[in-house]
């Protein structure tokens, strides 16, 4: 089973 | 005051084609250096960022910065009214709620004007940072749309692994698997039918498809498509906007538990 990542855990909020 | 007048109005309708279905509300920020947006889809798994510079219209006019939230679903609405030949005007008055888009036809003979109520938009902007790729492949967009249509008859998910040989696009699911290899190849005729393939270290990303085969909805916008990989970041899918700007699309992987 594959645990889909999000966006945000690599890129920070300015 | 907000004024722009893309000659080619064709592109802004292929753009919101391509985003609408990913996302629903974004901000469009203009400034002097241009028209551009940064928009997540509701599961905050991929992000599109659209660029579109100021020197691509022929008259670009933007006294102060702006963001103006729009609903994508309505404003494609409003662009597939326009003629693919025709000239798109964008124009909107500072602190008005409002933005105006007009059409006007190649010959002048035909001119209308649709008025969109803007929309307040809460979203984050994420800082994208510059990246060492360990992989980027070029390929035609065609190509790519051809292989993601076909793999999501197959499976839910792609691994994409790229390799001095080749990229390969595989999946797997009840009935079965499937593998595509891509081999570099830049005896062409056309360099757009060329798949270059720029490698530091192999790298194996999976990817659900769902997604890729969205992203796809741009292959309209150009002929080739750059993919950039790295194990420890988010896929970039890239369509070039002609002479004006880029459309990037970034998706957060599927890991192994």
């Amino acid at each position: 089973q594959c645990l889909q990542k999000k966006i945000v855990e690599y890129f920070d909020g300015d | 005051m907000l004024e722009l007048r893309l000659v080619q109005g064709s592109l802004l309708k292929k753009v919101l084609e391509s985003i609408k279905d990913l996302v629903n509300d974004a901000n469009f920020d203009c400034s002097s250096s241009g028209f551009s947006l940064q928009a997540m889809d509701s599961s905050h798994v991929a992000l599109v960022a659209l660029l579109l510079r100021s020197e691509g219209f022929e008259h670009y006019r933007c006294d102060r910065n702006m963001s103006m939230g729009m609903n994508l679903g309505n404003m494609s609405k409003m662009l597939r009214c326009a003629g693919n030949d025709d000239i798109i005007t964008i124009k909107a008055d500072d602190g008005s709620d409002t933005v105006t888009f007009m059409f006007e036809s190649p010959t002048q003979d035909k001119i209308s004007d649709f008025e969109m109520k803007l929309m307040d938009i809460d979203s984050e902007h994420l800082g994208i940072p510059e990246a060492e790729y360990q992989s980027i492949v070029t390929m035609p967009s065609a190509e790519f749309a051809r292989i993601c249509k076909d793999l999501s008859g197959i499976g839910d998910t792609v691994v994409i692994s790229v390799t001095k040989e080749g990229v390969k696009f595989s999946t797997r699911g009840d009935i079965g698997t499937a593998n595509i290899v891509c081999r570099q190849n830049t005896t062409v005729d056309k360099p757009e039918e060329a798949t270059v393939i720029n490698m530091s270290e192999p790298v194996s990303l999976t990817f659900a498809l769902r997604y890729m085969n969205s992203f796809t909805k741009a292959t309209t916008l150009s002929n080739t498509v750059t993919i950039s990989l790295s194990s420890e970041l988010p896929v970039v899918v890239e369509y070039k906007i002609a002479e004006m700007g880029y459309i990037r699309f970034y998706l957060a992987p599927k890991i192994e538990e």
